[in-house]
Order: C-alpha cells, then structure tokens, then sequence
C-alpha cells in the first residue's frame, strides 16, 4: 500500500548540508503493523513525514495506493492525507486557541463528514483515549500526556487506511501506554495499516515488524 | 534545599475545576537524586513547575533554600531561578529563531555572563549532549531527541544548584539516554541536586529515591 523506493532527503547546502535519508527502500503492504526504531537523528521523522505525504524526497519515488506522490500536485497530496492517512506528530502539534474535542474534529471538516455526526464520532474517539471528561479545555491546559492523546484521537478519527504515529506514547506511562497499544491492536485488527515510531522495546514488541534506522539507512527489517 | 509543604494546586473554577496537586509534601536534600513517576496527568509537572519557581502553589507552601517562594515578587522569583535552578521542560520550549547555539547561551546572559566565555562555555555544553556539530541548526530543522538534547545543555549550563528535568529522555533512543544518564550521574557527583520525572523504570533505578504521584497525591517514596 505503501513504498519508499531508492528515496533520499537532504537539507540545506555544501558545509551544513545533512543527509536525513540515505536510498532508502521500505514495503508496507496493506494490514502490515510495522515498528521502526533507530537511534536520534537517524531519520525516523523525515522517513514518515515523506510517507504522510508531509513532505517530498529529494531523489527517489513515495508510491501510495499506486499512485507516485510526487507527481500529484499540492491539493491533491492534501486531498489523499485527509481521506487515507493519519498522523500522530512527534510534538502532537495541536492547536492552541481549539479545545481538545475542536482539535479531534477538525480532520472530519476537511473529509466534509456531515456536523451532526462530527460531534458524536469526536466524543467516542476521546472516550476512546481516556478524555472525554477534558474536551473543553485547551491545549496548555492539559499535561503533556493528555495531549498526546488528543493527537491520538484526531489522528484515528477518520478511520484512516493507513495511521503514522512518531512516538505515540513517549509522553505516556506505562498504563497508559498498555491503553493505547490494546487501541492501536483493535486497530489493526480492522485492518488498518499502522507505521509506528518508538524507542521502547516494548512498544515495538507489540508490532509484526521492526525496521532498525541508522545514518539516514534502514540496516534490519525483522 | 527544596521543600513543598501542604501543596495544593487547583486551575479553573466550578464544574471545570481541576485539583492538579492536593496536599502535597515532599523534601529534596542537597545532593538528593530524587526521579518523580506516576500516570499521565497525575501532578508531576505542576510539581515541578512549582519547584522550579516557574508557577506557584494555591494553598501551601514552597520554600527553596530557605525562602518561602510565595513571599517573593515576580522580580526576586525570576533572579532566584536564573542563578539556581536548570530546568529541562517536558516540551523543551526552546526559542524557535534562535540556533542551538543561542538557545544554550540564553541562560547566561540572564546570569552576566561575560560575553567573552557564553560561547566557549555553551560550545562544551553542546559537545557533551553530542550535538556540537549543529550548533548552527534552528530547532525545526532538528529531530525531537536532538531538540530535547539541545534543552539538557541550556538548562546544565548555569551550573545550577538543582536540577529539574520533566521527562529529559522521553525522544530518546536507549543509546542516546545512556549518554544522558551518565551526564546526570556527572552531575550528581559535582554536588549539582537533581529531580527527574520519567516514565521509564531504567530511567527512574538511576536515581536514588523515586516519589510515585497518583491523583495529585506523593502516595509513596522509595
Ligand atoms: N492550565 C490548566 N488548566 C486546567 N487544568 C490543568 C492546567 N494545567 C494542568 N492541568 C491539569 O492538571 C493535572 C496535572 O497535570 P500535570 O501536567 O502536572 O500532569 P503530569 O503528571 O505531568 O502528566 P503527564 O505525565 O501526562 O505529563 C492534569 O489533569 C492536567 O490536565
Ligand atoms: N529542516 C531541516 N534542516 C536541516 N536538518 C534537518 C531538518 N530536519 C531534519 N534534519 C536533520 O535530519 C536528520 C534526521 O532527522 P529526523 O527528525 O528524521 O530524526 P529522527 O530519527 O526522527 O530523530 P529523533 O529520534 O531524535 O526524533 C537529523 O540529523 C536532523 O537534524
Ligand atoms: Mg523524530
Ligand atoms: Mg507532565
């Protein structure tokens, strides 16, 4: 469902230049639940932002249900996010001045889900999280943890085909950790696709596989 | 060094109130290393945030050095935490147009530091948090792990007498924590007092005693 076919990232120019990815190949194929560790910097971040669509390579192909997304122009790479991904940011980038059931539901705008269903299908997703007792307050209002889940919750909301988490329960602790993980094995059980960034090796455990990352390079897939 | 003394910590009003911390009492001995665990939104960074100077308590108590906090002005609170306290946040909250660089520098020039040593001091910061070589970087064009990196060394550069890291290790992979861990063991053998908040259990047997929160409550110290 998914592809990274020969890719390479770079940024900046001559002496600061880093190279972020490094020919990378990677297959998600569709049911997969994949687990991809790495020490920091090694490319983690860049490697989902190319698969949701986030951002683009410098050298190589993103193919995406077929299609090559570096051949769709911007609105069209937004139109296939809204309708077949969701994305858990490292830095949950919520936004500040929505509460946390706004937050939820603003994915739902964008796919046109009718008003009168955004509300209820919103409640049941921070139900889902533990949060539902918080949907009025703001992001600042809310521990660093609670957050978290919140970008949980949005990135779940339209029944993504394909869910990208960088780090989801980094800010979590180890109950809450086991809630999401039994969340996102639902998940997959009705066959969505999950890409998952961790460190914890009991996170990935819990996945089919593990891509290992280092210097912009996937060294393993087991 | 550090003492909360009945700390109650409410936000909001009426139906929407939050009791963040009730009844709180804890005790940091100079050179305590003291790592605070407990559930997503159970109190610990309100905890810290009160340690740190950087909110106070609604009822109750902190006296730090001496100094009953609630009796100091805005001014007197701000001059406190520049010569005594580093402070790693759980979201590192580093000032996006400033360079890893600057950012490290910025404690320093709060505390008069002689122009002439900021850069060299901060440069050896840097290296320590293995990241001298991006030392020109903005923190957007850095990884999570490398951004948290980048808010170890501004909050160990003042030499503070206490310590307090919200989660310093969260984007971290295994290796790169090691390399943290062994910076605050460092620490902590130059006399420096350090509390940590954590998640990870390999995280919190590092320290010397651990306070489980739960509910706003210390319910427990080992
Ligand atoms: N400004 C605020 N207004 C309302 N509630 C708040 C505010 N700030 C924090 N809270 C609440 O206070 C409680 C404690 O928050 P705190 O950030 O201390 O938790 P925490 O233990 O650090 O959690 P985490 O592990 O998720 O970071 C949480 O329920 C949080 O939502
Ligand atoms: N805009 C940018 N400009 C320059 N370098 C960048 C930019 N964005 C990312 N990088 C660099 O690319 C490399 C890979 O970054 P990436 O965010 O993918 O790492 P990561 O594996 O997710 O790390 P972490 O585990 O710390 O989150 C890093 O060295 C990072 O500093
Ligand atoms: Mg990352
Ligand atoms: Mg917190």
């Amino acid at each position: 469902v998914a592809k990274l076919l020969d890719v390479c990232k770079f940024y900046g120019h001559g002496d600061l230049q880093v190279k972020a990815l490094d020919k990378v190949n990677l297959e998600v194929n569709k049911g997969d639940y994949l687990a991809v560790m790495g020490a920091s910097g090694s490319g983690k971040s860049t490697a989902m932002n190319i698969l949701g669509c986030l951002d683009r390579p410098t050298y190589g192909s993103y193919i995406l249900n077929g299609l090559r997304a570096e051949e769709l122009d911007d609105d069209a790479l937004a139109d296939l996010r809204n309708d077949e991904l969701g994305f858990v940011f490292q830095q949950f980038h919520l936004l500040s001045d929505a509460t946390a059931l706004e937050n939820v539901m603003l994915p739902m705008i964008y796919a046109c889900v009718p008003e009168s269903t955004r509300e209820e299908l919103a409640k049941t997703a921070l139900e889902r999280v533990g949060l539902i007792e918080r949907m009025q307050n703001y992001p600042n209002q809310l521990s660093g943890g609670q957050q978290q889940r919140v970008a949980i919750a949005r990135a779940i909301i339209n029944q993504p085909s394909l869910l990208l988490a960088d780090e989801p329960t980094g800010a979590l602790d180890s109950s809450t950790t086991e809630d999401v993980l039994n969340l996102f094995d639902e998940l997959h059980g009705q066959g969505i696709t999950l890409v998952l960034v961790t460190h914890e090796d009991e996170v990935a455990k819990r996945a089919q596989k593990i891509a290992q990352f280092k210097d912009g390079k996937i060294i393993d897939i087991t």
